[in-house]
C-alpha cells in the first residue's frame, strides 16, 4: 500500500495588494476543499473520484474563477472548460466552451467515462451534457457583479486580465496594474503573453 | 482557475483543472486547462494541475513535462516541478501542483502568489498564497 497526497490550487497571479480579509477568504476555502478531499482518500475513494469532488468544490465558490463566477469572454459570456485524467489507465476527458453546465469537470469526467471521445467543445459539448442529464443552470448563475465588473475594468484598461480576483473593495488596484502594462513600467513584463505585452491582445 | 491532483493508497494519481479562463479573452478562446498535456496530465508517476498563463503553458506541455522529467530524468517530484517552471515557460507565467505515486506533494510557481494548498498522509499540510 501507498501513502495518500492531495494537493489543489485556486489560480496564480494573484493580486499583490489584495485586502487581508480576502486572503483569509480564499485560505479558508482553500482548507475546505482540502479537508473534503483528505477525508475522501482516507475514506479509500479512489483518486480520480477524490479530484472531481474537489474541484466540483472549488467550482461552486465564487471566489475562484471557475464555474460560479466565472470569468467574462469580451461579449460578456461564460466560456468555461476543463479536464480531468486518471493516471492509472491513462484515461481522459475534457470539455470547452460550456455556458449552462454547472460542474465542468464533471461533464470532463462523463466525457472520459461515457463517451468514446476525449475531448468535446462548445455546443456538442452542450448537448452531450443534456443527453448525459448534468445539472445544468441560468447563466447568471456564473455572472456575478464581480465579474461583471472586472469585465468593466479589463475592457476599460483595454487588456485581459490574468488569473486573480479583485476585491470589490480596493478595486483600483487592478486598475493600476493593468494601467501600467500599457504604460510599459515594471509591470508591463508580468503582464505578458506570447512575448508581447498582453494589452495587445484585446481588443481584437 | 481551480485544480487539484491526488493519489490514494492504491498509488493511482490522477489530476482535473476547470476554469473561466481570461477575463476579457476573445470569445472561443481554448486555454491550457481542458488541454490534456499541458494544464492537466496524470500517469503512474505523478498527478499535475497547472494554472496561470494558458499560452504559455500550451507552448510549454508544462504538465507533461513534469512527468517526463520524473519518467525519463528519475527527478524527485519537486525538483521536476521546479525544473518545469524554471526552464520551460519561457517569459510565461504560470504555477503548478502536483502529487507523486509516492505520496509526495510538491508545487512551484514563478507568479507573484498561488492560491494553494496540500496534505500528506503522514501529517504535512500547508495552506499559502504568497511564496
Amino acid at each position: 500500500m501507498g501513502q495518500w497526497a492531495i494537493a489543489i490550487h485556486g489560480g496564480a497571479g494573484v493580486d499583490p495588494n489584495l485586502p487581508a480579509e480576502r486572503q483569509e477568504e480564499a485560505k479558508r476555502v482553500l482548507r475546505r476543499c482540502l479537508l473534503a478531499g483528505a477525508a475522501a482518500l482516507r475514506a479509500d475513494v479512489p483518486a480520480v473520484d477524490v479530484v472531481e469532488l474537489v474541484v466540483r468544490e472549488l467550482e461552486s465558490d465564487p471566489f475562484f474563477n471557475s464555474g460560479r463566477g466565472s470569468v467574462l469572454t469580451d461579449k460578456g459570456m461564460v466560456e468555461m472548460e476543463a479536464s480531468i485524467m486518471d493516471g492509472a489507465a491513462r484515461r481522459c476527458g475534457a470539455v470547452s466552451g460550456l455556458s449552462t453546465v454547472k460542474n465542468p469537470v464533471s461533464l470532463a469526467r462523463l466525457v472520459m467515462d461515457k463517451s468514446p471521445h476525449s475531448y468535446l467543445a462548445f455546443d456538442g459539448a452542450e448537448e452531450f451534457a443534456r443527453e448525459q442529464g448534468v445539472e445544468i443552470v441560468e447563466n447568471s448563475y456564473f455572472i456575478t457583479d464581480e465579474n461583471v465588473r472586472m469585465l468593466k475594468l479589463a475592457k476599460e484598461a483595454n487588456t485581459i486580465l490574468f488569473d486573480y480576483r479583485v476585491p470589490l473593495a480596493g478595486t483600483e488596484t487592478c486598475g493600476s496594474i493593468a494601467s501600467a502594462a500599457i504604460k510599459g513600467t515594471p509591470a508591463a513584463s508580468f503582464q505578458r503573453m506570447n512575448g508581447l505585452p498582453i494589452s495587445v491582445y484585446s481588443p481584437e | 482557475t481551480v485544480g487539484c491532483a491526488a493519489v490514494d493508497r492504491h498509488r493511482r494519481c490522477a489530476a482535473a483543472t476547470s476554469t473561466g479562463g481570461l477575463m476579457n479573452k476573445k470569445a472561443g478562446r481554448i486555454g491550457d486547462s481542458p488541454l490534456i498535456g499541458a494544464g492537466t496530465y496524470a500517469c503512474r508517476s505523478c498527478a499535475v494541475s497547472c494554472t496561470g498563463e494558458g499560452e504559455a503553458i500550451i507552448r510549454a506541455t508544462l504538465a507533461r513535462d513534469v512527468a517526463a522529467m520524473m519518467e525519463y530524468r528519475g527527478l524527485r517530484l519537486q525538483e521536476a516541478v521546479d525544473l518545469s517552471v524554471k526552464e520551460r515557460l519561457d517569459e510565461g507565467f504560470a504555477g503548478v501542483i502536483a502529487v507523486s505515486g509516492e505520496g509526495e506533494v510538491a508545487y512551484g510557481f514563478n507568479t507573484n502568489g498561488m492560491f494553494r494548498a496540500c496534505m500528506t498522509e503522514d501529517g504535512f499540510a500547508e495552506v499559502g498564497i504568497w511564496e
